[in-house]
């Protein structure tokens, strides 16, 4: 390698904080962060780019039930899954995002083929949909992104003004 | 929310973030993580960075681009700008939560200010750490 590599991760608990989990939640959890790393760096020691690299970590993340992103997203009000994505290199600058998008299994692919294949930085809802199709995007079920806990998640507070944050468990009303 | 930042062996850094958005959410409401400089942002001159937490503070705080600022403009190592930013800044909007950072040496730092918080890194000097924090 030319010059050391690096790569860090992040991903919120749902809920869940060490001391109000089981060992086997935990190790999960341990698993699917290392794999994340392993891939990422995996590809950084190859050589390969850094945006290579954290749109892969992200994808096995957004893959995994456990994680608020992707597969693992929580329920909206409407009881649908609402997601968000960005990616952007330190080289020149670039950037892509998208926002409001359901059914799209990893958003932050997304949001790479709206930075590389769009001149727009954010898109959102249905057109984000339409140009995703547009890429040869795949739509999930909605089944796909059902989980149970995050299902009674939701149910907690269903029907009133409060939404909630994934990596807490307050019911602020405003802010979350 | 999840996130990932990277220095790749050319020195160039980059920046992804994703989330599921908040449990109960309507209105069409986005956070930080799909806004770049807010949640999201990367610049080989300064640092790549993804935060999580209750995005309308990191929204307010314009806090991706605040870190970078900090360090383009006040010429402040990436650790020391990055707590500014977490445990001075942050919690001056009454906001909570964290980010993590890289910049184009390879170095890493990975503040927050809130319970919760998953957190990985791996270099080629040999460091592979994973950490739940309460």
């Amino acid at each position: 390698m030319n010059s050391p590599v690096s790569i860090a991760i992040h991903g919120g608990a749902g809920t869940l904080i060490k001391g109000k989990m089981t060992p086997e939640k935990e190790k999960s959890y341990r698993e699917t962060l290392q794999l994340a790393l392993d891939e990422g760096f995996s590809i950084l020691k190859k050589n390969g780019s850094a945006l290579d690299a954290v749109e892969k970590a992200v994808i096995v993340l957004e893959d995994s039930p456990l994680f608020n992103a992707g597969k693992g997203s929580v329920f909206t009000a409407d009881g649908t899954h609402e997601m968000d994505a960005a990616i952007m290199e330190g080289k020149d600058l670039k950037a892509g995002s998208v926002s409001l998008v359901t059914r799209i299994k990893n958003p932050v692919s997304l949001a790479r083929v709206i930075m590389e294949k769009s001149p727009h930085v954010l898109l959102a809802g249905q057109g984000a949909m339409d140009f995703a199709k547009l890429h040869g995007f795949q739509l999930e079920n909605e089944d796909y992104f059902y989980d149970e806990f995050r299902y009674q998640q939701w149910q907690k507070i269903k029907d009133s003004d409060h939404f909630q944050l994934d990596h807490s468990d307050r019911k602020d009303s405003k802010f979350g | 929310t999840v996130g990932a930042v990277a220095c790749d062996a050319n020195r160039n850094i980059a920046a992804a973030t994703s989330t599921g958005g908040m449990t109960n959410k309507n209105w069409g409401r986005i956070g930080d993580s799909p806004l770049i400089g807010i949640g999201n942002y990367a610049n080989n001159e300064t640092c790549a960075v993804s935060c999580t937490g209750s995005g309308e503070f990191f929204i307010r705080g314009v806090v991706a681009y605040d870190l970078s600022c900090l360090i383009e403009y006040k010429k402040l190592p990436l650790k020391e700008a990055a707590d500014e930013v977490i445990f001075k800044r942050l919690p001056k909007l009454k906001g909570d939560g964290g980010l993590i950072a890289v910049d184009r040496s390879g170095n890493i730092t990975m503040p927050f200010n809130t319970e919760g918080m998953y957190r990985g890194m791996r270099n080629s000097n040999g460091e592979n750490k994973i950490a739940i924090y309460e």
